[in-house]
């Protein structure tokens, strides 16, 4: 159950994946899974679906693990999305956002990538499709999406770890998720979790104008970070993508936000500047605990800040 | 089953946007096989890279007649993956 659940450890795929079924079954009421799809190696895409009933409510998606090795992140949404069933009823912020919106979490976004760096390569990034033409295997996911496609910062080499693949959404692991948030149609919020540079970015990768929105995104940032800080102390940057790391084309938030999703956010989580993406178990839950205050004040603005 | 015997992950430093560049000209280098974890963006922002065994001694001859300062963030990464599947089995034997 549950209750048994180690959140302090790595898991395997079948086991996070058996764990989903048990959120459900204990929480009925509040959680579902749904299939968006299907890996390249036809492994199921399950979303978490956080929700206390209405139909056609807004919705915030989270994601963790587009990128395979990063295991904190995969481990933080675990947590996390235990947290959100543990919180529904008794934190005020959690309640209302359930009572008025949906969360949709999809904790294993590259189920295939993540299977692999149990079985073969603790540090493979990427998918695992195959490349015609290339002996070498698999596409950066997050730089497959149609926002600044084939621009700065990502590679045509399908042997580069940021290998954009051969088009946009060739993915399936993208156009799944690119499928259901145009399906739905409500969703205000996309927050994309990776690890590790202690970072909390918006919009945009792809150009280094100003968002629209960016005045507004940065100081949803701040608050944000400073949250965060107040846990542990860790420090954290904000900014846009573009400003803060380097100009990456064809990513998950700013194809969220050039597809009409305001409130579109990315964290890398902590670095100890000692591990990488080799981070202990023993920091899963610190880690998780420091970012749940941060996800809260993100998903609290949406709320509070309709469109 | 990969191993990374040996395989170390250096943090790089670069002081301007000259030593960005030899950065990125050496990850271009595929015989190295580099793999930047962290990828170097602007100046003072850490780069971490991940440098096979055979390439350490090229890779650190580089950046260190290029003035590029950096530290061993990680000295061997097969000791910490090791390392990881120990805390994993160990975790999967406990009883809850």
């Amino acid at each position: 159950s549950t209750s048994t659940f180690d959140f302090a450890s790595y898991h395997t795929l079948d086991e996070i994946y058996d764990w989903l079924n048990t959120l459900v079954a204990d929480h009925p009421n509040l959680v579902s899974k749904l299939h968006i799809g299907q890996s390249y190696e036809k492994r199921p895409l399950y979303v978490l679906k956080f929700s206390t009933g209405g139909s056609n409510r807004s919705a915030i998606w989270l994601d963790t693990g587009i990128h395979s090795r990063e295991w904190i992140t995969q481990a933080t949404g675990v947590w996390t999305a235990n947290k959100i069933v543990e919180e529904y009823g008794q934190d005020p912020s959690v309640t209302a956002i359930l009572d008025s919106m949906d969360i949709f979490f999809e904790i294993i976004v590259n189920p295939d990538g993540f299977a692999f760096t149990h079985s073969s390569n603790r540090l493979w990034r990427k998918t695992r499709s195959i490349n015609a033409g290339s002996p070498c295997v698999g596409v950066d996911p997050n730089r497959n999406w149609d926002a600044g496609f084939g621009g700065a910062g990502s590679s045509s080499n399908p042997c580069s770890e940021t290998y954009r693949g051969p088009y946009a959404h060739s993915e399936s692991e993208v156009k799944s998720i690119v499928d259901f948030i145009c399906g739905h149609g409500s969703v205000k919020s996309i927050i994309s979790i990776h690890s590790y540079s202690q970072m909390l970015l918006y919009p945009y990768g792809y150009k280094t104008v100003p968002a629209p929105n960016h005045q507004e995104l940065n100081e949803v940032a701040k608050k944000a970070v400073s949250d965060l800080a107040a846990v542990y102390g860790t420090k954290y940057t904000y900014g846009s993508i573009a400003d803060t790391i380097y100009m990456a084309g064809g990513t998950s938030v700013d194809w969220a936000y050039d597809n009409g999703v305001k409130y579109s956010f990315t964290f890398e989580l902590r670095d100890t500047g000692r591990y990488g993406f080799l981070l202990p178990s023993s920091q899963i839950i610190p880690t998780a605990t420091e970012t749940w205050p941060a996800l809260l004040d993100i998903m609290v603005h949406v709320l509070e800040h309709p469109y | 089953e990969k191993l990374f015997v040996g395989d170390q992950v250096l943090r790089v430093t670069a002081r301007d946007e000259e030593q960005i560049a030899l950065l990125r000209v050496l990850g271009e280098r595929t015989e190295l096989q580099l793999d930047f974890w962290r990828h170097p963006a602007r100046p003072g922002l850490p780069a971490d890279l991940q440098v096979p065994f055979p390439c350490l001694q090229e890779v650190k001859t580089f950046l260190e007649s290029n003035n590029i300062s950096y530290s061993v963030m990680i000295e061997d990464v097969q000791e910490l993956l090791d390392e990881e599947k120990k805390t994993m089995n160990k975790s999967r034997r406990t009883e809850r």
